[in-house]
Order: structure tokens, then sequence, then C-alpha cells
């Protein structure tokens, strides 16, 4: 299933 | 950070500058879809909500900051400063055609229900369908100017580089952003048909991109 992802991308 | 990535961000930056910068020379945003840079305003909003709360780094706060000042510096300058040069006649792209599913997409799939990452999701999702009306309307009138093409070349390395960037990350650190990943895919496709059309007219010395 889905997990967040740190968000470091722009 | 790779080079990659630093590229992607670069190209980005690039683009939106050289939109700006065509338009704030020229005094006019003929051939510019205003509908295409409310959509990214709207993507670089719903998307940098996190600046208020979560801290990444100096180089990822400023970078949004700039994003977000210099679309909405493109937006006014199209409706307000320069909006007797705007093409409305030809920049008719339903844009609701566009909102309605990435909304709903938005809700269905996403990593958590919350407003901050549906918010987000419809970023990724906004984006990836973003540039839509501007591609129409350059389909619509049959040319684009050349400097309209370099922003739209940028625009599809920034996106063309993002996908490397994955692949790196993949294999270094086993990153996989299932969401980004699949949109930006898709964001990247739309390119290419102009990509090919770049290559052979703008590239080969003509002042205007005509379509066949």
């Amino acid at each position: 299933s889905l997990h967040i992802n740190p968000k470091d991308e722009l | 950070m790779n080079v990659f990535r630093l590229a992607g961000d670069v190209s980005h930056l690039v683009a939106i500058i050289i939109l700006l910068v065509k338009i704030w020379r020229s005094k006019s945003c003929a051939g510019i879809s205003g509908k295409s840079q409310v959509l990214f305003a709207l993507v670089f909003t719903t998307r940098y909500l996190d600046l208020f709360t979560v801290f990444i780094s100096a180089y990822n706060t400023i970078m949004k900051v700039v994003f977000l000042a210099m679309s909405y510096a493109t937006v006014y300058l199209i409706y307000m400063r320069f909006r007797n040069m705007y093409d409305s006649e030809n920049d008719t792209f339903r844009v609701e055609f566009l909102l309605v599913p990435v909304i709903g997409l938005s809700f269905l799939e996403n990593y958590a229900f919350t407003p901050l990452e549906i918010l987000w999701t419809f970023s990724i999702f906004l984006e990836a369908v973003a540039i839509m009306p501007q591609l129409f309307m350059i389909t619509k009138t049959g040319e684009a100017e050349s400097i309209t093409t370099h922003y739209l070349f940028f625009l599809g390395l920034y996106r063309a580089l993002y996908i490397a960037n994955w692949v790196w990350r993949y294999h270094t650190e086993e990153f996989f952003d299932q969401i980004a990943v699949v949109s930006g895919v898709v964001q990247t496709i739309f390119y290419c048909d102009f990509f090919y059309l770049y290559v052979t007219r703008v590239l080969r010395g003509k002042a205007k991109m005509i379509l066949p």
C-alpha cells in the first residue's frame, strides 16, 4: 500500500 | 540531492524566468495561455503549504518561495499589467475538464486522507496536466513564437530530469514516490510530441514554430 515519503522534492 | 534533481530544478527555474522576461521585455503575453499559468500558480500554492509545517532545508524553502513569487508575478503580468495583449480568444481550453477529475482523483488516491496530503496530491496531479491549455492554444493557432517554445523545452527538460532523479534515488536510497513518479511520467509524455517539433523546427533556425 501507499506510504508517505518525505516531501523534499519541489 | 543529486545532479539530476539539481539540473531539473534549474531547468524549471530557467523556464519560468524565460517566460517572465519574455512577457516583461515584449510587454506582451501574446501566445501565452493565462489559464496554464493560473493552474501552475495553483499547483505551487497547494503543494508548498508545508512551508508552514516542516523545514527541510534552506534550498528547499528558498526555491519554494521563488517559484510561488514568480508564478504569481506571471499571472499578474498576464491578467493585470498586460491584459490588453492577452489572447483570450485562443485561450479557450475548458479548465473544469481538468480540475474536476484531478480533484476527484486526489481524494481517491493519496498517501493519507488529511487536508495537506490531499492538497499535495492534487498539486501533483494538476501539474501533470496544467500545460494542456498552453499546448491546446498552440494547436489552435497553429504556431508558437520561439521564446514560448524555449519555455516549453525547459519545462519538459525539467520533467525528464526528474525522472532520471527518481531512477537514481530508487537505486541509491530505495526512494520511490508512487504518486509523484506515475503522474510525473504521464506529464513527461505530454511533452514528447512538442520535443520532436522543437528539435525539427525551432532548433533549425525558424523564428516561429509552425505546426504541420
